[in-house]
């Protein structure tokens, strides 16, 4: 679903701030 | 018959994408749909983002929105 998409999105976002 | 995925999540896989053009988050995330790796979620979600430290691409806002590329 799309929800799920923004969600994969957001936490792939989460993971990668750590290190940008 | 046993079900094969048809895509895999790999960094050559992610390299070659980054490469065309510069892509997001998101972006990726289609491209590596989970009904088409096999791979959980959870498991896209931190295989991608190991991928994406190492392959270190750079960033630049596209429409306000971040994108990854690489150049050769």
């Amino acid at each position: 679903s799309n929800s799920e998409a923004d969600e994969m999105a957001a936490a792939l976002e989460a993971e990668l701030n750590d290190f940008m | 018959t046993p079900s094969s995925s048809d895509v895999q999540l790999t960094e050559e896989a992610v390299r070659r994408y980054l490469i065309r053009k510069p892509m997001t988050t998101k972006d990726l995330l289609k491209k590596f749909q989970t009904k088409r790796t096999g791979l959980s979620s959870e498991q896209t979600v931190n295989v991608l983002a190991q991928i994406l430290k190492r392959l270190n691409p750079e960033r630049k806002n596209i429409n306000e929105k971040m994108h990854f590329y690489l150049t050769e």
